[in-house]
């Protein structure tokens, strides 16, 4: 399973939360307008949060963050 | 499996309970307007409850939380 | 497996019935209107179920509890 | 696996035969009108049977019990 | 797997056929118009009979027993 | 895997054939007109043979035997 | 895997051939006009031969033996 | 995984090449007009070679053999 | 998985690539106008290289090989 | 699981951050214009970063990155 | 998984990238105007790089390398 961001601004943070029975920021990777990050829950990443502008692309459809 | 949740207001909550005998709250992440939370269930997080007005994506369709 | 439920009402419970020999409830979850909580079948809950009005959104297609 | 099924009056009950050589009734669910069952074969029960007015819902489409 | 049979008169008769080298009645369930059965292929049941009128759902489609 | 079976008259035939290197009769059911049989394919029986009018369900789509 | 043949004529013959390194006659089922054998591929037979005229049914659609 | 074949004349051939380093004729199946092969990938074949005009029918689709 | 090419034209080679570290011609398998080849990927071909002028199948759809 | 990505420019970057607790560059493949790299997830890349203007193919759908 | 390159150009090169933590050209098949490399992702190779004219097909879709 993977997850595609497309960033439509500048400074998009995409953080991973980490796995396990505590829920911290494992990393996060910050996009410039136009970069694409295509990301996979992993051993260490459970939940991804996203921050900013982007196009989101998941097995559930299309959806836009930032902008309301 | 993991679900997508976007705010659609400042203050959305969702929290994961947990798996096993009892049922408590695991984590709790806010969420402000635009923000998206891509999480899945794990093995510490067997339900996820969503509080507040959000665009929720799961396999079973697209339904809105908040504002009835 | 997981099942999605949206209170359209204050007060809509979800119940978690054990898994195993004996059927007991496990854990309740109470919803006001507009929550929603995404519940996973596990090694503890075999069976859900569901009072008050609510939406719910199963690989079945979509149903709603109360209100006949 | 699991079925749903959407109580149409009270007094609907959902009956669990059991798993193995034997066949006896393992629970009885009993649901009021509006009430909703999600339930999973399980270790313990490998046929469901329902009486009275009711909305199933299983893999194979909907169907109504009772009211013949 | 699992098949659904509705009945559709009273007094339809489902009948567990033995799995293995003989080919018994193992169980036979009486259903009275309108309820439902939900079966599962088990490790104690191969085949599945059905007698009298009655709906039958399967992962091949709808057919209606009795009535010839 | 299962096929489904709908005798169209009385006296249809359904013969289990032996799996292994030898092809017996390992059980033959008899079914009278509406009589429906849902058999598996198992370790006893790898292949099924079908005679008189009966209409016959499989993955594969819908055919009828017998009639020609 | 299995596959559905329907006779068209009387002496329709379906050959199951010898999985392994030889290739020879495992076994031939006579089918009479109407009779339908439903047959899966084994561990004794990875081919199978199908003479006269009948119905094939295979997950690769439907075909049509003899008659050219 | 299996292939259909259907002869459209007398004398095809239906080639099985052998698993493994080397590459040789592991068995030749010949068909007359009408006849149809259903013939599996095994432990000894993986690779089917065919000779004369027939019919093919495959996971990808139909295609015809011989007659260019 | 496996592909399926039919040589448009006399002459045509389906060469099979070696599996591992390095990468030779492992088989060369000449086909003639009209004549069919089926071949699997194995444990010792991991790619297929096709020459001259073929109608090649695979799960990705059709294409043709020559001719430019 | 792989990804698709044709570069629309020269000097399109795709960048794979490595697996496991920590996120770094892993490495860093340059493509010229009109150049396709076809890139897996693997034990050393679990998320995959793209920069400049390029088709990205992934399965859920296509996007574009560069020119925001 | 494998992908299918059909080269619209004499030169088309396809470079397999090792598998694991180092990227390195593990192999490169060169293809003539027409010709048809079908090439997996192997133990050895986790990325195929993909330069000059060339059709691409790919679960993703189709696509083309070259002529920007
Ligand atoms: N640490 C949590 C992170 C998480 C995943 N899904 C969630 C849903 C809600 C809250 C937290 C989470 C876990 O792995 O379980
Ligand atoms: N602790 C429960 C949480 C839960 C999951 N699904 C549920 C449905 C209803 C009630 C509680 C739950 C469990 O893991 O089983
Ligand atoms: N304790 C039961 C609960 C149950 C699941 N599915 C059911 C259907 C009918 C009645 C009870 C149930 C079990 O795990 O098996
Ligand atoms: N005890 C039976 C219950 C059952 C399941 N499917 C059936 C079909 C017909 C009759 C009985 C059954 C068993 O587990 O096998
Ligand atoms: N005892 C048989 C029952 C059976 C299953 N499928 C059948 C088809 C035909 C005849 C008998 C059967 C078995 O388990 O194999
Ligand atoms: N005894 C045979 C029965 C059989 C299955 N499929 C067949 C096809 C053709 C002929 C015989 C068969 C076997 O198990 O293999
Ligand atoms: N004995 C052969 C039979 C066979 C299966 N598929 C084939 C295709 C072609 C020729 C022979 C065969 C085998 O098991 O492999
Ligand atoms: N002996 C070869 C046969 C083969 C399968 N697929 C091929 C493709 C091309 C050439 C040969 C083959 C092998 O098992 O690998
Ligand atoms: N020997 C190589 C062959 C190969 C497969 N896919 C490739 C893609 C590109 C180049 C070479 C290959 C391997 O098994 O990995
Ligand atoms: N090192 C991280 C990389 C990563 C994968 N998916 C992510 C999502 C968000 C942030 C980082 C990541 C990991 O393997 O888990
Ligand atoms: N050596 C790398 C090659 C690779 C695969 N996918 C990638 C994506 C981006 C960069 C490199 C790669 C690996 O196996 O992981």
């Amino acid at each position: 399973d993977y997850i595609v961001i497309k960033a439509m601004e500048d400074g998009v943070t995409i953080i991973g939360l980490t796995r396990g029975k505590d829920t911290k920021f494992n990393h996060t990777e910050k996009l410039d307008a136009g970069e694409i990050l295509v990301a996979q829950f992993t051993e260490n990443v459970s939940a991804i949060k996203i921050r900013g502008k982007a196009e989101v692309l998941t097995k559930h459809g299309e959806t836009f963050s930032g902008g309301i």
